[in-house]
């Protein structure tokens, strides 16, 4: 080994110029997966109020951070190393006035799901409140996927899952979106639409709204929100520098 | 990211902490060596130093440690080392010039959870694998 040729095992070192450290953190956050540039904050005012999806997940990140295990049980935490929590873009009602079904509809953006992340579970949560429409009676909630919605007739839709409960009850209803991830990995930039109808015992179908399920106009601590909780591939590709 | 060190607390700044007397290999206790054997030292890296809380939400920082010390042959046990880093530290000392020192390096690594924002004000929360130093050894 002693014709080698002399290979310095000293590396130089260099102060970084005054560009550098800004293009290297840019680098680093991209490689831990932060947004690049800063995000802009919602109004002072608004920003102070705290919102549904920041608590809920400020819960999950005491629970994954809280070793001695005391915390609430939360079923699909430990099988993820990522989670996602996607406050809705646009609610669309078609309620009073309208001849029935009555529904309430909730459309997300997706498109900042990283590529190669496999869904482990995905939820969507709101919130109800005790209702009087009709007063201590039994409500059938379910919830679909708009698979493609139709201009002339109804939109091609998909069934998740089905909650019932009273109308005097309240608290966050989790309704289980998760058999619609396969459609929304194939393609990221659809947003993705989720369908909510109200039924009595008897199938008479309620305003969402009546029947006391908050939407987008509600406080900001009690707004519906979807989590997806997800797996990254088992090796990574990370792109080429 | 290392800046003029400012009169704060040593969790205040990413800041390497002051280097202090160490036994070297060959000293037996007595300081015949003043070298610093290879092992993990404290190292608060924070985010609000970096400027990162306009999206990261928690942790404000962590401890994240790092790696140093001389690796020096003979490797024992408290080097954490393998049989190939022992040749290596033995044909350094032979040819310096041509095969370099063994490293001091991180050999067990743990993650974090962080919750941030992202571009679209979704909250997430991401498990970052292999931010925290548990472990150096010689290699």
């Amino acid at each position: 080994s002693s014709h080698l040729p002399r290979s310095p095992h000293v590396f130089p070192q260099h102060r970084l110029g005054v560009r550098e450290p800004r293009d290297m953190q840019r680098e680093i956050r991209e490689v831990l997966g932060l947004p690049g540039r800063p995000r802009s904050r919602a109004p002072l005012a608004t920003a102070q109020q705290p919102a549904s999806a920041p608590l809920f997940m400020l819960n999950l990140y005491h629970a994954m951070t809280d070793d001695s295990g005391n915390g609430p049980p939360q079923p699909h935490l430990h099988r993820a190393d990522l989670i996602m929590s996607f406050v809705n873009i646009v609610e669309h009602d078609r309620t009073l006035g309208y001849q029935e079904p009555h529904w309430k509809e909730f459309h997300f953006d997706l498109t900042q799901i990283p590529a190669g992340e496999a869904v482990t579970a995905a939820e969507f949560r709101i919130y109800k409140e005790p209702s009087t429409h009709p007063p201590n009676t039994t409500l059938h909630i379910s919830m679909f996927e708009v698979v493609q919605e139709r201009s002339n007739r109804e939109s091609d839709l998909f069934f998740l899952d089905l909650q019932t409960l009273r109308s005097g009850d309240e608290g966050w209803l989790v309704l289980d979106i998760t058999a619609a991830s396969d459609r929304w990995l194939l393609n990221h930039n659809k947003d993705l639409g989720l369908r909510l109808y109200v039924e009595t015992e008897d199938g008479h179908s309620l305003d969402p709204g009546l029947a006391g399920l908050l939407g987008q106009t509600a406080p900001r601590s009690r707004q519906p929100f979807m989590v997806g909780f997800f797996k990254a591939s088992q090796s990574p590709v990370r792109a080429p520098r | 990211t290392a800046r003029p060190l400012k009169k704060k607390k040593l969790n205040q700044v990413n800041q390497l902490p002051n280097s202090n007397k160490h036994l070297g290999i060959f000293d037996d206790g007595h300081g015949s060596l003043d070298r610093e054997v290879c092992r993990r030292h404290e190292l608060y890296v924070s985010f609000r130093d970096l400027g990162w809380l306009d999206s990261v939400i928690a942790p404000q920082g962590y401890s994240a440690y790092y790696c140093a010390g001389e690796c020096i042959y003979p490797l024992n046990s408290c080097m954490n080392s393998t049989n190939h880093a022992t040749m290596q530290a033995l044909v350094h000392l032979m040819k310096p010039d041509i095969v370099p020192k063994v490293c001091c390096v991180p050999t067990k690594l743990s993650a974090i959870s962080l919750l941030y924002y992202d571009r679209n004000n979704n909250v997430i929360l991401r498990r970052e694998r292999n931010m925290v130093v548990q472990a150096c050894g010689c290699h």
